[in-house]
């Protein structure tokens, strides 16, 4: 990527810089569970790169389209999975999709060299974002399973992907993929994980792009980090400009002439329906809705939904209009994702959007023009947290809070296929190297490669550790010191949204306490899940009985805090809760730290002890922190949240928890 | 008769292999085909290798996934040392 290691301050040096101390990740193999690799791209280069680790079992498959010679000291495997696939739609199509590690997707390639791709000078789409561009980790070994085709992924490939990654060897597995959220012995990814938490490697999936409603979280399972999605201080602005003079900001990647200085007319594009087709489909601009005489010269405004943001560009092109306007609902809000489309055209926010629709109805001959602007740096605020990010609470245990933490993971420019365009249209026949894409799939690879930087830095760590470590050093504050705000809404974000908060690698590396987590740990949690003992060696076939009295899935030593109160209108009695926490000292030897607690209005919230003393590396002090909340009834099938957070610090490093309060 | 046919993954439990068996491998074949034998009368199954096992597992899972209907899966699931079988997803890109 280029600019996020910047942004993430990775490229400071400082004594304690994380990649000198971490060798990089040289040490470290990250599998990526994905749709392959384009394995000649510069990120996968293996120069300067020392021996493969002799612990590594795995290896490149040898294919027609991807010769094991293809493999290298820096991409060590790469495999593929099929057969699930197959049973359920038929053979590969191979004049379709590569039967083979080979990613004719682009998404493999771009997680991959987000977690670990080597350095490359002069790295851009189309001239947008360039920069030298490298992955988390830029020595880190990779290993890509292939599980993701056509039709989609499917478990028992991801199930037997796992399996073969952890049997190889990988100490990081990154997958931005997802479904429904599902009880976790129903879920292969949440079993595979823990398979692989189990043998101490570390996991981090995709959080989900079903934002910004709430309950749409997944990979939810406590033993994964899920990866929430922020935008960086970089855009690539497009700005609209109507008639009358008012202006607009939007975001665009496409590059190619312009639509010179003077104004062009512009149609909404619900008033430039074929004959036969319904406005309401027109107005999405799907393919063969827009009536060419009504659209010819002009520019067109899109209502966003249905078809993909790339897919209305083309379909408004070959209806033969000049230009393109992206507008989003009010279901969208202000979110905004730069595409590189097949023609000028730029996306807008919801309110934008409304305005120019009224411009359009209110005006007799309604014209515009589109400026595009380029790269700029520096934008504010930023992080912001991204409106399609999935939210929490939690939909399977609403006493772990999910997501964990937030990346970058909006306009992320990394390696992309060959096979197939930026846009991944059929009819768009641009090739590139490198590609800018948004989604929690591109903030999961920047976590799976800060943990490999963690892992190399700190090899003793459990993923636990690692996991506590990352979220425990995240920040709840913009580049403007304000607090993080949510682009849905342009308020301010909350737990719920970006979890712990944003990743601070630097930070993460000292964090001077962890909450660490044992397979014991986790046991507890399921049978505080009451689950069956069926379900729950599913999970782990090891188990023995659960003990009589089992205690609440909220015990578990996360390192958040979640709890869940009924909504008991008739009763005026304070809801108490009490979690109890254990801190491992992983900093120096005689630290003490004092607590702080911020809570909602009307909670109020006790730590004891309020000081922790440590003597020795690596002791363990326990504390428990006491929830009362007032009673609170709601109308039905409602959730009321409050937020607050506790940090323990020494004066040197701050351990800082979210508190997340339902009713 | 491939109504209805989805992938399941069975787990089964290592600790209840029968020592007749010499792998997991030959286990988990013998499971699936007497569960599918119990299913057809005549043995019509494992005509090409996708309406066999599909995938074994042994590292972060003990079993293996295969083509079944529901009914095959309920049987499954009363074979000795089946602890489960539950049907798959099929996932997304995020």
């Amino acid at each position: 990527t280029t600019h996020t290691p910047e942004f993430l301050g990775l490229n400071s040096s400082v004594a304690t810089d994380l990649t000198e101390e971490a060798k990089y990740g040289e040490d470290v193999i990250i599998g990526v569970l994905d749709t392959g690799v384009w394995p000649e791209r510069a990120s996968f280069l293996d120069h300067k790169m020392g021996p493969i680790p002799a612990r590594w079992l795995g290896g490149c498959a040898d294919e027609e389209s991807f010769s094991a010679s293809l493999c290298n000291r820096k991409l060590i495997g790469a495999k593929y999975f099929a057969k699930g696939y197959e049973a359920a739609t038929g053979p590969v199509n191979t004049t379709v999709e590569f039967k083979s590690a080979r990613d004719g997707e682009g998404h493999g390639t771009h997680t991959a060299s987000t977690a670990a791709g080597r350095m490359v000078s002069k790295a851009s789409l189309l001239g947008f974002a360039e920069g030298v561009a490298r992955g988390m980790a830029s020595k880190a070994r990779l290993a890509v399973y292939k599980v993701c085709w056509e039709s989609g992924c499917y478990d028992s490939d991801i199930l037997a992907a796992f399996d073969e990654a952890v049997a190889d060897g990988v100490d990081v597995i990154s997958l931005s993929v997802g479904g429904g959220v599902v009880p976790y012995y129903l879920d292969p990814i949440a079993i595979g994980a823990y398979g692989a938490m189990k043998k101490g490697v570390f996991v981090s999936c995709s959080a989900g792009n079903s934002g910004p409603g709430s309950l749409t979280v997944t990979n939810v399972a406590p033993w994964i980090t899920t990866v929430a999605a922020s935008t960086i201080d970089r855009s690539f602005p497009a700005t609209v400009t109507l008639s009358g003079g008012d202006e607009f900001q939007g975001t665009s990647l496409y590059s190619g002439p312009d639509l010179g200085d003077s104004l062009h007319p512009l149609i909404y594009a619900v008033n430039a329906s074929k004959a036969g087709v319904n406005a309401y489909s027109a107005s999405l601009c799907l393919d063969g809705t827009l009536d060419p005489a009504k659209v010819k010269g002009r520019i067109v405004l899109c209502d966003r939904g249905s078809n993909a943001r790339v897919a209305k560009g083309q379909v408004v092109k070959a209806a033969g209009a000049l230009g393109m306007i992206l507008a989003n609902l009010p279901v969208d809000g202000e979110g905004l994702v730069a595409d590189s489309h097949v023609l000028p055209a730029t996306a807008v926010g919801a309110k934008a959007g409304a305005k120019i629709k009224d411009y359009i109805l209110s005006t007799k001959s309604p014209k515009a023009n589109i400026l595009f602007r380029g790269t700029v740096y520096g934008v504010q605020p930023a992080p912001v947290i991204s409106s399609f990010s999935s939210r929490g609470p939690n939909p399977e245990t609403p006493e772990v809070l999910k997501p964990d933490i937030t990346a970058p993971g909006v306009n992320i420019l990394a390696a992309w296929t060959g096979a197939a365009a930026p846009t991944g249209l059929e009819g768009d026949n641009r090739t590139v190297e490198f590609n800018i894409i948004s989604g929690t799939s591109m903030s999961c690879p920047h976590i799976s490669g800060i943990a490999a930087l963690l892992k190399g830095a700190r090899p003793g760590w459990s993923p636990a550790m690692i996991k506590s470590a990352i979220m425990t050093s995240a920040y709840v504050v913009d580049n403007t010191g304000a607090p993080l705000a949510d682009e849905a809404t342009g308020n301010v974000s909350t737990p719920f949204a970006y979890g712990a908060g944003h990743v601070d690698p630097q930070r993460a590396m000292n964090p001077g306490l962890v909450y660490d987590l044992e397979v014991a740990d986790y046991i507890k949690f399921l049978c505080a899940l009451n689950y069956s003992q069926a379900a729950i060696r599913v999970i782990d076939p090891d188990v023995g009985a659960c003990p009589t009295k089992i205690g609440s899935p909220s015990e578990l030593n996360y390192p958040s805090f979640s709890t869940l109160f009924d909504q008991t209108g008739s009763s005026s009695a304070m809801l108490e809760t009490t979690f109890s926490r254990t801190v491992t000292n992983v900093g120096p030897a005689n630290s003490t730290y004092t607590v702080d607690v911020v809570g909602p209005k009307n909670v109020k919230i006790t730590v004891s002890p309020s000081i922790l003393e440590f003597t020795e590396e690596n002791q363990k002090l326990h504390y428990t922190m006491k929830v009362s909340a007032p009673p609170v009834k709601l109308p039905p099938g409602t959730i009321g949240s409050a937020f607050g957070f506790v940090a323990w610090t020494d004066g040197i490093h701050v351990v800082q928890s979210p508190i997340v309060i339902n009713w | 008769s491939d109504l209805g046919v989805r992938t399941y993954i069975v787990q089964m439990a290592q600790t209840q292999q029968p020592v007749v068996f010499n792998s997991h491998q030959s286990w988990y074949e013998s499971t699936f085909h007497a569960v599918k034998q119990m299913r057809h009368t005549q043995s019509v199954f494992a005509v090409n290798e996708l309406d066999g096992i599909l995938h074994t597992y042994s590292t972060v899972f003990q079993g293996f996934a295969a083509r079944l209907t529901e009914a095959e899966a309920e049987a499954m699931r009363l074979r000795p040392g089946v602890m489960a079988a539950y049907p798959e997803q099929v996932r997304q890109l995020h």
